[in-house]
């Protein structure tokens, strides 16, 4: 799969 | 709801839920420079208000764009417009990229 330059950066709320 | 953005739509979410019930990635510097939804939690503000989609873009949070905001910068904003006792709702301008 291709990189994620954001490398997963999930926030929740 | 309504916005003369194309494709956009102005939805607001009333905080009638102890969470927003909502996560998401992206930012400005990555590949996806504005925030994306990616998860809808049942339950939560965000999914009673039955119209914010996993997969939208937010463009604008109570007026505030989020265009060039990183990450965390637009996280935190989204977290104050929630925290707020000032409203009881948070107006959030979504786009749906698929249209």
């Amino acid at each position: 799969s291709p990189p994620k330059d954001y490398e997963d950066e999930v926030t929740f709320f | 709801c309504g916005s003369p953005v194309p494709n956009a739509t102005l939805v607001r979410v009333v905080k009638n839920s102890n969470t927003l019930g909502m996560a998401i990635e992206g930012g400005a510097n990555t590949r996806q420079p504005l925030p994306r939804i990616v998860t809808i939690q049942k339950g939560g503000s965000a999914d009673n208000c039955a119209q914010l989609k996993e997969g939208q873009v937010i463009l604008e949070v109570d007026g505030v764009s989020l265009r060039g905001r990183e990450h965390k910068d637009a996280a935190q904003i989204i977290t104050e417009a929630f925290k707020t006792k000032e409203k009881d709702h948070i107006d959030v301008l979504v786009v749906d990229p698929g249209l």
